[in-house]
C-alpha cells in the first residue's frame, strides 16, 4: 500500500518521459513527507533523499546517453519510487548470516536500552530462540532498581525453560561478573544480561554499562528500541554506541503500525545492523532481520 | 553539544532577514521535537500569513509560533474533572496505553500524591497477563501505603477492576487507580478487553471511571497521534500523562494530539521515582520545547 506520499511523487512524474532535476525535485519532497511520516530523523531524511537524487539524475544520464539502444520499460515515476525502495533496503541492509557472535566456551549477550523497550521480554525471547537452537543459555537479572524486574525474568525464564541467575544486594557490575562463574559451573553456553532501562544522558548509569562490559567483555551488546521511537532516537542511540559500541540492535514492536523510521535513522547514524525484530508479547514472537518488509513500512 | 534551537540562535543572528532558509531551520527545529509535518507545515504557513506589520524580526517570528503552539495546546479539550473531591467516591481512574510506556510506574506516583493528600488509595492489578505485572504493582502498594486488589494469574481484568471499585466502596476509599495490560492499538481483540475493563468499572459504581488517561512515552513519534485516536474512540478519554520527560526526547507529539483529537496532558511524568510527577503546564512545556 503506497502512501500519499508516494503517490504524489509518482504523480509528479507522471506525463513526463525522463527523470529530469526539475521533475526529480517535485517527487522528492513528496518523499520527504511519508519519511517524516515515518518517524526517519529530519537529517537522516535529508541525507537519504540527497543520495537518492543523485542516483535518479545519474540513472536519468546514463538513460539519455543509452536512449539509442535502452527503452524505458517503467514510467519516470515508478522507476523514482523502485530507486527510493532500493536505497532503503541498501541502507537498513545487508542481512548479516550470523546475527549472534558465539566464541568458547560461552558467549555473552548484554541487552541495553531506554526504559520500557522490551528488553527483559526480548533477553527471554532470545533465550528461547537459543534453546531451540541447540544451546544453553542462562539469564541474568541484572536490573536490580525497576521493582519485581527480577520476578519478570525469572518468571520468563521458568516459562523458556532456562536458568535465571540472580543475585540480590550485589551491584549489577559484580552480579554479572559471578553470573559468568556461574555459567562456567553450570555449562551454560550462552549468558544473556539483562539490565535496567536508563537514560542514555545518566551519566552514572551509562558508566555503570561500560563497567559491566568493561569486567565482562561481552561478544554481544544489544540495543533495544521501540519501533514507535520517534525523532530523538538518534541521539538516544548515537550516545549508546558511543559509549558502549554496540554490536547491534533489535526493533521491538513491529507488530504495531508505527511505521518504523527509527530503524532507519539508527542505522544510518551508527552504521550498526539491525539483528533482529520483536514482533510480539509472546516469547516465540522473534524474528532474524530481513530489510524487505521494513524498508516497504518506512516508505508506507 | 548544542541544542537546535541554540544552533538555530546562532543562525539567526548572523541573518537578521526571516527568509526561505530560515524558515527550512524552523521547520526542521519543529519537526525534531516531533510536532509531525503536516502541524508544522500548518503552524510555519500560519507565521508566514501574518501581516508584515507585526515584524519583530526572528523573535517576533519565535514569539508567534509559541503562541501558535500553545493555542493548539490549550484550546482544545474541556479542563478534567478535579483529582480530588469530584463528589463521587471512590473516584476512578483507569490508565490505558500501549506497551512499556509508563501506566503501571504512573499509578504509583499519583497514588503517593493522594497518600501525600491524605486520601485512601486502592490500587487495581488490572494486568493479568504481563510476567510479575501485580507484583511490580505490589510494590508500589507498599510504597505508598495503598491497598491493592488482584486475581488470580490470566483472570478477568474487568472482573479485578469490578471487585477492586467494590472493595473501594465497602472501605469508603477515597480513589482507585486502575492499572491495565499494556495494549496495541492494533489488536482488536484487546481493544474490546479494555472496553470491557471500562464498563465493568461503571457496573461498579455508576459514572466510574471519571477519569480514563492515555499513557504516552515522549520518546513516541508520530505513533502516539494514532494510539490517541484509537484509544479515544475505543474509550473516550479524557486526558493524557507523558511520561519520560527527563529525558531529551521533547514529546511534542502531544501538541499533534491537542490538535487533532483535542485531548490535553494532565501531568508528565519526569523520572523513576514516587516524586517524579508534575502537573502539566502548557507554557512551561511550550518553553522547554523552544529552548
Ligand atoms: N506487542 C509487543 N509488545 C512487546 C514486544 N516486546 C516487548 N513488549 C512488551 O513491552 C512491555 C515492556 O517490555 P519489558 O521487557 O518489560 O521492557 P524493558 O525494556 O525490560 O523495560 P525496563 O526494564 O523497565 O526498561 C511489556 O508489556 C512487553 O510485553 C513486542 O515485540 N511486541
Ligand atoms: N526516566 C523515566 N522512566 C520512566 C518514567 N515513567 C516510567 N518509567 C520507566 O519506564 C519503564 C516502564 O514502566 P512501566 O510502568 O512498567 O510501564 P507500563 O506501561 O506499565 O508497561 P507494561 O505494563 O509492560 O505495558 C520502567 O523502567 C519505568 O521505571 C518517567 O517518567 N521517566
Ligand atoms: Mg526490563
Ligand atoms: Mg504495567
Amino acid at each position: 500500500i503506497l502512501s500519499k506520499g508516494f503517490n504524489n511523487a509518482k504523480a509528479a512524474l507522471t506525463g513526463h518521459a525522463v527523470l529530469t532535476p526539475q521533475n526529480i525535485d517535485d517527487a522528492v519532497r513528496e518523499i520527504r513527507v511519508s519519511l517524516l511520516e515515518a518517524d526517519v530523523e529530519v537529517g537522516v531524511s535529508r541525507v537519504f533523499l540527497d543520495r537518492v537524487k543523485e542516483r535518479a539524475i545519474g540513472e536519468v544520464v546514463t538513460l539519455e546517453t543509452k536512449s539509442g539502444a535502452k527503452k524505458l520499460t517503467t514510467t519516470p515515476g515508478e522507476h523514482f519510487v523502485l530507486i527510493c525502495h532500493n536505497e532503503i533496503e541498501k541502507l537498513l541492509g545487508p542481512v548479516e548470516e550470523a546475527p549472534i557472535v558465539f566464541r568458547r566456551p560461552y558467549t555473552i549477550i548484554m541487552m541495553v536500552g531506554l526504559q520500557g523497550t522490551g528488553k527483559t521480554t526480548t533477553a527471554a525471547k532470545l533465550a528461547s530462540y537459543l534453546k531451540a537452537d541447540g544451546r544453553r543459555p542462562m539469564l541474568v537479572a541484572a536490573d536490580i532498581y525497576r521493582p519485581a524486574a527480577v520476578e519478570q525474568l525469572q518468571q520468563l525464564g521458568l516459562r523458556v525453560g532456562v536458568p535465571v541467575y540472580a543475585a540480590p544486594g550485589l551491584a549489577p557490575e559484580q552480579l554479572c561478573q559471578d553470573a559468568l562463574r556461574e555459567a562456567k559451573k553450570k555449562k551454560r553456553d550462552v549468558v544473556i544480561f539483562d539490565t535496567a532501562g536508563r537514560l542514555a544522558i545518566d551519566d552514572v548509569l551509562m558508566t555503570e554499562l561500560e563497567e559491566i562490559k568493561r569486567r565482562t567483555r561481552p561478544d554481544n551488546t544489544f540495543l533495544v528500541c521501540d519501533a514507535m521511537a520517534g525523532q530523538d532516537t538518534v541521539r538516544t542511540a548515537s550516545e549508546f554506541n558511543r559509549r558502549l559500541d554496540i554490536t547491534g540492535f533489535i526493533l521491538t514492536k513491529i507488530d504495531g503500525d508505527a511505521r518504523g523510521g527509527a530503524a532507519l535513522s539508527i542505522k544510518e547514524v551508527t552504521g550498526k545492523p539491525i539483528k533482529f525484530l520483536g514482533v510480539g508479547e509472546g516469547l516465540d514472537r522473534l524474528e532474524p532481520f530481513r530489510p524487505e518488509g521494513l524498508a516497504s513500512r518506512i516508505l508506507g | 553539544r548544542a541544542s537546535l534551537w541554540g544552533r538555530l540562535k546562532e543562525l539567526i543572528e548572523r541573518k537578521p532577514t526571516i527568509d526561505a532558509a530560515l524558515y527550512g531551520q524552523l521547520e526542521e527545529a519543529l519537526l525534531s521535537a516531533d510536532l509531525g509535518v503536516s502541524l508544522v507545515g500548518r503552524l510555519l504557513k500560519d507565521i508566514r500569513a501574518r501581516p508584515a506589520t507585526s515584524g519583530g524580526g526572528i523573535d517576533g517570528v519565535r514569539t508567534a509560533l509559541k503562541a501558535k503552539v500553545l493555542e493548539a495546546l490549550n484550546a482544545t479539550g474541556a479542563d478534567d474533572a478535579p483529582l480530588f473531591d469530584s463528589g463521587a467516591t471512590p473516584t476512578v481512574i483507569l490508565f490505558v496505553g500501549v506497551n512499556g510506556v509508563g501506566k503501571t510506574t504512573t499509578i504509583g506516583k499519583i497514588a503517593a500524591l493522594c497518600r501525600a493528600r491524605q486520601k485512601s488509595v486502592v490500587l487495581a492489578a488490572g494486568d493479568t497477563f504481563r510476567a510479575a505485572a501485580v507484583e511490580q504493582l505490589a510494590v508500589w502498594a507498599e510504597r505508598t501505603g495503598s491497598a491493592l486488589i488482584r486475581g488470580e494469574t490470566g483472570a478477568d481484568p474487568a472482573s479485578v477492576i469490578f471487585n477492586a471499585v467494590n472493595h473501594a466502596k465497602e472501605a469508603h476509599a477515597d480513589i482507585v487507580l486502575a492499572d491495565t495490560a499494556g495494549r496495541l492499538h492494533t489488536k482488536s481483540d484487546l481493544m474490546d478487553e479494555i472496553k470491557k475493563v471500562k464498563r465493568a468499572a461503571g457496573k461498579a459504581r455508576s459514572g466510574a471511571p471519571d477519569h480514563t488517561w492515555l499513557v504516552v512515552d515522549a520518546t513516541t513519534g508520530q505513533n502516539a497521534l494514532q494510539q490517541a485516536r484509537e484509544f479515544h474512540q475505543a474509550l473516550g478519554l479524557s486526558g493524557v500523562i507523558l511520561t519520560k520527560l527527563d529525558g531529551t526526547a521533547k514529546g511534542g507529539v502531544v501538541v499533534a494530539i491537542a490538535d487533532a483529537v483535542k485531548l490535553k496532558v494532565r501531568f508528565v511524568g519526569v523520572g523513576e521515582k514516587p516524586d517524579d510527577l508534575r502537573p502539566f503546564v502548557a507554557t512551561s512545556f511550550v518553553d522547554a520545547l523552544f529552548a
